[in-house]
């Protein structure tokens, strides 16, 4: 899946799942969502993700109230990809998820699960929040990145430290081999640089 | 309360 991104941003495109053909039904706070809730971002590993990216504030806990997904699974193009033996793994069938920081970028090789399908999943979680004083008692930055992802949409991304590590392994292959990597965001002043 | 997080999807 990484060489097919990597090589060819528009076959990529033509593979990744459309949001009608993927996210069959959704809810939240026990109301309907739709395709305005989600924002799509291709991914080097994966030809397309949708964030669903909602501000909320929830009170209530238990399934009805957090966000509830139905994805439809079946391959719907029929072209084989398998034709460098098993080489290329992306004919398994199911979702990966992760749950991140609001306008984050999520990791979703080290930070994400693999959801099977035709079974119902449901994740419960709890969140402990550290928050660190502001100038002059920690360094911390608030202040958000211009990225791009590899269909070339630019996002406002909230900067953390595994963005920052990303984009400094970026500036580094690309001050190694002259190219850019396929798995790592992409700063604004890179823009006009091309994949490896 | 609390605020809800981000949530991605991707088809594997």
């Amino acid at each position: 899946a990484q060489a097919i991104s990597q090589h060819s941003p528009k076959m990529a495109q033509y593979l990744a799942p459309k949001y009608e053909t993927f996210i069959v039904s959704c809810r939240f706070k026990g109301k309907k969502c739709n395709k305005t809730n989600f924002i799509k971002r291709m991914n080097g590993e994966y030809f397309k993700c949708f964030t669903f990216n909602n501000s909320a504030t929830i009170k209530n806990v238990g399934p009805r109230w957090g966000l509830s997904l139905t994805f439809y699974l079946d391959r719907i193009y029929g072209i084989d990809l398998n034709y460098d033996m098993d080489a290329m793994d992306i004919t398994e069938y199911g979702v990966k998820v992760s749950i991140h920081e609001p306008n984050t970028i999520p990791d979703m090789v080290n930070n994400a699960i693999t959801i099977s399908p035709g079974y119902n999943t449901k994740m419960a979680l709890r969140q402990t929040v550290f928050g660190k004083m502001e100038h002059p008692w920690g360094q911390c930055d608030k202040f958000r990145v211009k990225l791009v992802d590899i269909a070339y949409e630019a996002t406002n991304i909230a900067y953390n430290q595994d963005t920052c590590l990303k984009i400094c392994q970026q500036r580094y292959i690309q001050g190694k081999c002259g190219c850019l990597n396929i798995m790592r965001p992409v700063p604004n002043d890179l823009l006009n640089e091309t994949y490896c | 309360y609390v605020d809800f997080p981000a949530v991605t999807v991707c088809r594997t």
